[in-house]
């Protein structure tokens, strides 16, 4: 239904969020 | 991250001279575990443990999606998958959670990094939050909400 398809993107965003932030060099910058 | 010089970006795992976003190429990046973990052995216990539990959070995060995309067609009345969706839903927040704030105090306290400087301010040589650190604070948002409607639809 409606709601898990909400939380099943909600997941796929963070999985894809998480990856490229522990993957790219911006934490910090000067 | 040794980011004495302009132009310099700092990440978990690299970092970077002369603006590598721009160019695309990471001919000017340096891994922290090249030449024998050279520049990770120099790097405060903080650091590492912000880089451990990115890892934790990336695998909690990938065994969530896997379990979630599983139970769209698997249904069981022994067990139910919703629930363990948002549990690791739940233990991607936390570990994220815990890595952004670790990161955020330290390198404020530590390294007087900054989210926003004055225009009238030479920032040159201010040291700034990049687009990757509020990619990791939005997915701790999102994770959240993820694992708050996988326990509701699991309560259903």
């Amino acid at each position: 239904n409606c709601l898990v398809i909400t939380a099943i993107i909600c997941v796929l965003v963070t999985t894809v969020g998480t990856i490229v932030s522990f993957a790219t060099p911006n934490w910090l910058s000067v | 991250c040794d980011c004495s010089s302009t132009d310099c970006d700092c990440g978990l795992w690299l970092n970077c001279r002369g603006g590598p976003s721009s160019a695309g190429s990471l001919n000017n990046c340096q891994w922290y575990f090249a030449n024998e973990f050279a520049i990770e052995k120099n790097l405060p216990d903080w650091f590492k443990a912000v880089q451990g539990l990115m890892s934790c959070a990336v695998a909690s995060s990938m065994l969530s999606l896997l379990i979630g995309l599983f139970s769209l067609c698997w249904s069981s009345k022994g067990c139910n998958p919703y629930q363990a969706t948002g549990a690791f839903a739940n233990l991607t927040f936390l570990l994220l959670a815990v890595a952004i704030s670790l990161f955020g105090a330290k390198a404020y306290l530590e390294n007087k990094a900054e989210v926003l400087t004055d225009k009238s301010r030479d920032t040159d040589h201010i040291l700034l939050f990049g687009w990757s650190f509020w990619v990791a604070v939005g997915s701790t948002a999102l994770s959240l909400i993820a694992s708050i409607l996988y326990f509701c639809v699991g309560r259903n």
